[in-house]
């Protein structure tokens, strides 16, 4: 929520911005939303029908540009880097702060070595010192580092830009969800009416055992 | 003993006019306050005994004006000079303050800088003495050892909202998310401290140092599950033996939840028994940010 | 409303809530 609400006037801006200008005066505000700190989310700018109308002209590699930013890593941007602008050092720092949201997608629990892979970082401290200041700092993601099973625990991550087809998984999940949760919920209702029928039995043979010792007193005075 | 009282009180100012303190207190030390011989009254007592205090601190001699202080307290519960009674908090906060007693010495500044009063009998309390004060308490309270006192404080000054005016304001705010601190912001941050707050200590640490290391083991005490003794040393920037004995000084004084494994040369941050109150923690989170979700939809009209 | 659907997307990701190998222990 914290993410969202910070970045709210900063997607604001550049919409509002995208909105008034056309072609390639489109491009240094791409490459500024793309390189802007406080920026994870792309999805409304590229909705802006000037930045659209991009596609098919000599500067549709920034839209190219702003589709990596919205979904993309930095594994994807190496593989297409002929067909895509070159980066500054702040949007390569975004994208690599991106691929560690898309990690954090799939798995609560990133050993280093496949975020070292993922990064492009060749040791320990390099890539701790990263998910601290520009991860965990940032307040894109929260967790725990393991230096004993050389992972990264994942308690809360930002959300990314949906992709295609991503909106069924997450309606699938939320559905499992619910379920689980009616499921658990009357797990818990029979489980407090055999506590209840427990504690009734429970009185009553109490009660017995009391009447039976009282019989008995009875029968010897 | 008139007299004597008079010659000593204008010797004394001669040597306050030549800026030689502590000889300005030792000359009025020497006014016997106790006689049977004088009617003294007790605001007479405590102006001298306050009088004398501040002279020392001038000279930063904690030792005598702690002395005189401690006369002084007898007397100022019962003493209805604002002026004096605010002269004996400051004296008393930066007597405080040279003992290393941080955070008793943030608590005393943070007092003096909530008057509200811009005037007090014939003397005028200016904004910039207030902020001086406010500023004093927020470095000591840095100073101070981390734990959960400290960040009590801390958590106070932090929601001040005259803090965030301040050009100490960055740092408290790092300070109070248990950020770690680099270099560079340990380096401004010092040049705002005064002699003592630099000082050297036994362990061939200075005040500052101390301070930092112990607070940069707290911050990461809150980013990893456990971390080898050689990479904490990396983190602080000090020998891993070292990094090793402030932890297990932290964990003894209870500042910092843990245990140290020496075979493996690891300390773990988290004791066993946490894993199931941070599932807890975490569901509550979970069902926070479902209700954070549920009442952006609600606004957006959904 | 892609904001909402990031915040969903970002709820969703948090179960289950904790995965290690130390809860599993104490959680059986």
């Amino acid at each position: 929520m914290d993410i969202e609400q910070k970045q709210a006037e900063v997607i604001d801006h550049f919409v509002k911005q995208a909105s008034v200008l056309k072609g390639p005066a489109l491009v240094p505000l791409i490459v500024e939303a793309t390189s802007n700190p406080s920026l994870f989310a792309f999805s409304e700018i590229l909705s802006v029908p000037n930045v659209l109308e991009l596609e098919g002209t000599e500067n549709s590699v920034y839209v190219g540009l702003l589709r990596l930013f919205a979904h993309g890593t930095w594994s994807d941007y190496k593989s297409n880097a002929d067909r895509l602008p070159q980066l500054s050092a702040d949007q390569v720092l975004k994208l690599k702060q991106l691929t560690v949201l898309t990690q954090a997608e799939t798995d609560k629990v990133l050993p280093y070595s496949q975020l070292m892979q993922e990064l492009d970082v060749t040791n320990v401290r390099e890539l701790e010192d990263f998910l601290i200041n520009e991860c965990m700092y940032a307040g894109i993601v929260r967790g725990k580092l393991d230096q004993l099973q050389r992972c990264f625990e994942v308690q809360f991550a930002a959300g990314r830009d949906l992709r295609p087809g991503q909106l069924g998984n997450m309606i699938q999940t939320l559905s499992d969800w619910l379920s689980t949760s009616d499921n658990m919920l009357l797990s818990i209702q029979e489980k407090i009416k055999w506590a209840d029928g427990m504690s009734e039995s429970d009185k009553k043979h109490r009660k017995d055992v009391e009447d039976r010792i009282e019989e008995v007193k009875k029968s010897l005075s | 003993e008139e007299q004597v009282l008079v010659i000593r009180e204008k010797l004394a100012e001669l040597y306050e006019s030549e800026q030689q303190w502590s000889k300005a207190a030792q000359m009025l030390s020497g006014i016997d306050l106790d006689s049977c011989m004088r009617m003294i009254d007790d605001t007479f007592r405590l102006s001298k005994c306050v009088q004398i205090a501040r002279l020392y601190l001038e000279d930063d001699d904690a030792y005598n004006a702690e002395a005189f202080i401690n006369k002084a307290s007898f007397l100022v519960s019962s003493s209805q000079h604002e002026v004096l009674n605010l002269q004996y908090k400051v004296c008393y906060a930066r007597i405080l303050d040279l003992k290393r007693k941080f955070l008793e010495a943030a608590l005393r500044y943070y007092d003096i800088s909530q008057i509200e009063k811009r005037q007090i009998e014939d003397e005028e309390i200016d904004e910039e003495a207030l902020e001086q004060a406010l500023s004093a308490a927020v470095t000591c309270t840095i100073l101070a050892a981390a734990g959960p006192q400290r960040s009590r404080v801390l958590a106070t000054l932090y929601k001040d909202e005259r803090c965030s005016k301040l050009k100490i304001y960055p740092i408290l705010q790092k300070v109070y998310l248990e950020r770690i601190l680099r270099k560079p912001e340990i380096d401004a941050f010092a040049e705002e401290l005064k002699g003592h707050q630099k000082a050297l200590l036994p362990d061939n640490f200075t005040v500052l140092d101390r301070a930092m290391i112990e607070h940069n083991l707290l911050s990461a005490s809150k980013l990893y599950k456990n971390i080898s003794f050689h990479e904490l040393g990396t983190l602080l920037g000090i020998p891993p033996p070292k990094a090793e004995k402030i932890a297990s000084r932290m964990i003894y004084e209870d500042r910092m939840k843990g245990s140290i494994d020496q075979v493996e040369a690891i300390i773990h941050f988290e004791d066993d028994t946490e894993e199931l109150e941070q599932w807890d923690q975490q569901i509550v989170g979970v069902c926070q940010a479902l209700n954070d979700i549920l009442d952006s939809m609600a606004k957006k009209g959904f | 409303e892609n904001s909402l659907l990031r915040q969903v997307s970002s709820l969703l990701r948090r179960l289950p809530v904790i995965e290690s190998g130390k809860f599993q222990d104490d959680f059986l």
